[in-house]
């Protein structure tokens, strides 16, 4: 564990955090893509199987918990409680796009032909477009309130840190994970555009993100 | 590497 990896977990449970208070607050989930919080639930899902067949430590354990349990109750906010919020006519982003291309590539590259490996590196691949539902819905209706634009600036800067705690790691103990790496820096691409707008636009004051 | 491996991040 460095500094780089801590502070990246943390960005990445503010993300999660922020956008289950913001609809559970607001009781409203307007401009969240459904979507996209579906592909994370399965990410996770698919991700943690390990749960159930190693244990690494008890931080590891108590985060992998609280990231499943905080996305299946954005998932029943969104789907189940706050439904009548929900913009479904913005969020049309065709996701068998990327769950077929994603779970192909997981069976084509992957560490081991087994099936939690195969499983794990799915939760890789599809987390680094998993967040593009949500940027299609932004860029269709041209608008985001700013506390999304917070949810999306953490949420980016996770996998960031992340970038640079596998330098870290690479250096300090020769850790190198190839697909995490490359997936990383593609999910990290997806966010740079937001990034510039957030910090053009958002951290100026506007009290809402507008497209150009 | 090819090898399986612990994924000790999240």
């Amino acid at each position: 564990m460095n500094v780089f990896r801590l502070l990246g977990d943390v960005s990445h449970l503010v993300a999660i955090i922020i956008l289950f208070l913001k609809i559970f607050r607001s009781k409203s989930c307007a401009g969240i893509s459904g979507k996209s919080q579906v592909l994370f639930a399965l990410v996770f899902t698919t991700r943690y199987l390990d749960l159930f067949t190693s244990f690494i430590s008890i931080y590891n354990t108590v985060m992998k918990v609280v990231f499943l349990v905080l996305s299946y109750a954005t998932v029943y906010l969104i789907y189940l409680r706050f439904r009548s919020s929900y913009d479904s006519e913005s969020d049309t982003f065709r996701v068998e796009f990327l769950l077929v291309p994603v779970a192909g590539l997981s069976f084509l590259e992957n560490y081991d032909f087994t099936p939690i490996e195969i499983l794990w590196t799915f939760s890789i691949y599809l987390e680094s477009v998993a967040i593009l539902p949500q940027l299609f819905m932004i860029t269709k209706t041209g608008e985001a309130e700013s506390i999304t634009t917070h949810y999306l600036f953490f949420l980016g800067l996770y996998r960031a840190l992340y970038l640079a705690n596998w330098v870290w790691r690479y250096h300090t103990e020769g850790f190198f994970d190839q697909i995490a790496v490359v997936s990383g820096v593609v999910q990290t691409i997806f966010y740079c555009d937001f990034f510039y707008l957030y910090v053009t636009k958002v951290l100026k004051g506007n009290s809402k993100l507008t497209l150009p | 590497t090819k090898e399986p491996m612990l994924h000790d991040e999240l």
